[in-house]
C-alpha cells in the first residue's frame, strides 16, 4: 500500500516544489508508481509536468466528493501521475481532517508513493497534508532565515500530533547547499545538531541546472542527468525507498 | 504625510523580508522617519531588528482597537521604528478593509514612510496591506519559477483594484541577480519586457553577505557597508525617495 509524504515548510522558496517534482520523478524512474499531488494554489508543480487538463479539480475531490481518478492526469513520464493544483486551494479551510485519507483509500493499492507539494504556509491545505501523511519531508535551505523558520514548524507539528493519534515521522533535507560558503556549513551543522538522524544523508547542492530545469518543463534527470543535483535527488530517492513506512 | 509601501509576492523566498528590512534601514539612514510593520506570522523581520517587547501586538491593533504606539518598538537604529509580527497574523481574515488606514491615521504625520513586510500569500493580512498601501514593491527573484508566480499576482491585483477606488502603483525589483548566469539575464529581460518602466532601475545582486546579515541581526549597511548589496539597496532607497507619492 502507498506511503504518503508531505513536502512542507512554511518558509518560502526553500525547495519544496523542486524536491516534490524531482523525488517523484526519481522514484518513478526506479520503477515505482507515484502520484504527485499539487496543493499549492500557484500550481507550479502542475505546470512543470502536466500533459492534459483534468476533468475535475482537487477542490472537487475534497469538497464535492469527486473520485481521485477524475482529477488525475498523465505526465508523459512512465509511472508518474499528477493531481494538478487549483487556485481555489488558496482559500481551503480544514473541514473533515480525514477527507484526504478516505478519498485516497481507493487508490492506495495502485501506487507505491503519494507525494504532496505544499504551499509556504501551515494552515488550510498544508494542515490537511500534515494530518494525512506518514512522513513529512522538510526541505531546509542552508541559510540563516530558513533556520529560524524551523521553530514555528516544530510548534505546528506539536499541534498536529495533538490532532491525530500518531504523528507523522519527520525527515529534514538540506537544500541549496553551497560548499564554498561558510554560512551553509554553519546551518548544516546546526540542523544536524538539532535533528540528528532525522536529517537525510543526501544533501542537495545549489545548482543552476535545477533552477533552469522548470523553464524547459524538465525534471533534473531530463535536464542534467549526469550532474550533481540529479545524483543527489537519486540518492535521496534510494534513502526514501530504504526507510519506507 | 507618510507614503505606505507593501512588500508583497506570494512566491516564497524571493527577498521580501530582506528588501523590507534593508529598504527601511536605508531610508532611515537618509534621515527619514520610517515605521516597518511585520505582517508575517513567522516574524523574521521582528527578530532581526527588535530591541524590546511591545506591550500590544498587531492583532490587538487590528482586532481590538489598540493604538499603533502601543504595538511599536524601537530598533536601536535612529529613525527606524518597528511593529513586530505575531503568530496570530497567520489566521487573520480580512474584515473592514480600511482598518489599517484608520489605525495609521494618527501617526501619518510622524513618519515619512510606512513599510509592510508580507508573508508568501495573497490572502488575509497581505490582502489588507494591498488594500491599504500607496504602492506595492514586488521583489522578483531572477529565476524561472518566480516568473511564473507573477501571473497569479497580477490577477490578484485586478481583484484589489475592484475593491478600492484607485489601485496602488506597482514597482518590480529584481533580486538575487547573478550576472554570471544566463537564466538571470533571461528572467530580467522578460520582466523588463512585461513591465517596462514599472521595473526599478536598481537591481539587487545575489550576495552571500545579504544571506549572512540576519544571522548577526544586522542590516546590510551594518554588515557589509561598502559591498555591492548595500550599494544596490541604497540606490533603490534613492529611487523610492525620488518617485514618492
Ligand atoms: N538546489 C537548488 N539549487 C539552486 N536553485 C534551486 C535549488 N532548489 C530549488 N531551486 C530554485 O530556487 C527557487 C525556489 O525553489 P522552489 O520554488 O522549489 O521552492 P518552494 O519552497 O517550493 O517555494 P514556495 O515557498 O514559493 O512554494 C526556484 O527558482 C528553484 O528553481
Ligand atoms: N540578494 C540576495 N542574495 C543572496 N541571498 C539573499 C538575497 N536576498 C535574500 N537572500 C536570502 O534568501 C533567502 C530568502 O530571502 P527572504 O527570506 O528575504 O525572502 P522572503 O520572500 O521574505 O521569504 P518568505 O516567502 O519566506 O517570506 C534568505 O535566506 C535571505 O537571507
Ligand atoms: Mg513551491
Ligand atoms: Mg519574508
Amino acid at each position: 500500500t502507498a506511503s504518503i509524504y508531505a513536502i512542507a515548510n512554511q518558509k518560502g522558496g526553500v525547495g519544496k516544489t523542486t524536491t516534490a517534482v524531482n523525488l517523484a520523478a526519481a522514484l518513478a524512474g526506479r520503477e515505482h508508481r507515484v502520484l504527485l499531488i499539487d496543493f499549492d494554489a500557484q500550481g507550479s508543480t502542475s505546470r512543470l509536468l502536466r500533459e492534459e487538463p483534468a476533468s475535475a479539480t482537487i477542490a472537487d475531490v475534497l469538497l464535492e466528493g469527486a473520485v481521485i481518478e477524475s482529477a488525475t492526469v498523465t505526465t508523459g513520464r512512465r509511472g508518474l501521475m499528477l493531481m494538478p493544483g487549483d487556485r481555489s486551494m488558496g482559500e481551503y479551510a480544514l473541514g473533515d481532517q480525514n477527507v484526504l485519507r478516505s478519498r485516497l483509500a481507493g487508490v492506495m493499492e495502485a501506487y507505491a508513493y503519494v507525494i504532496i507539494d505544499c504551499p509556504p504556509s501551515l494552515e488550510g491545505a498544508t494542515l490537511l497534508a500534515l494530518l494525512t501523511c506518514d512522513e513529512v519531508i522538510v526541505p531546509v535551505q542552508c541559510e540563516y532565515l530558513a533556520l529560524e523558520g524551523l521553530v514555528s514548524l516544530m510548534e505546528a507539528m506539536e499541534g498536529v500530533r495533538r490532532m491525530r493519534d500518531e504523528g507523522p515521522r519527520m525527515r529534514y533535507l538540506l537544500t541549496m547547499f553551497d560548499r564554498r560558503n561558510n554560512l551553509a556549513w554553519e546551518v548544516a551543522r546546526e540542523v544536524q545538531g538539532h535533528f540528528g538522524d532525522q536529517v537525510a544523508e543526501a544533501v542537495i547542492p545549489r545548482s543552476v541546472r535545477l533552477a533552469e530545469s522548470p523553464g524547459f518543463r524538465r525534471t533534473i534527470f531530463e535536464h542534467d542527468p549526469k550532474g550533481p543535483a540529479a545524483a543527489a535527488y537519486q540518492a535521496f530517492a534510494v534513502e526514501v525507498e530504504r526507510r519506507g513506512v
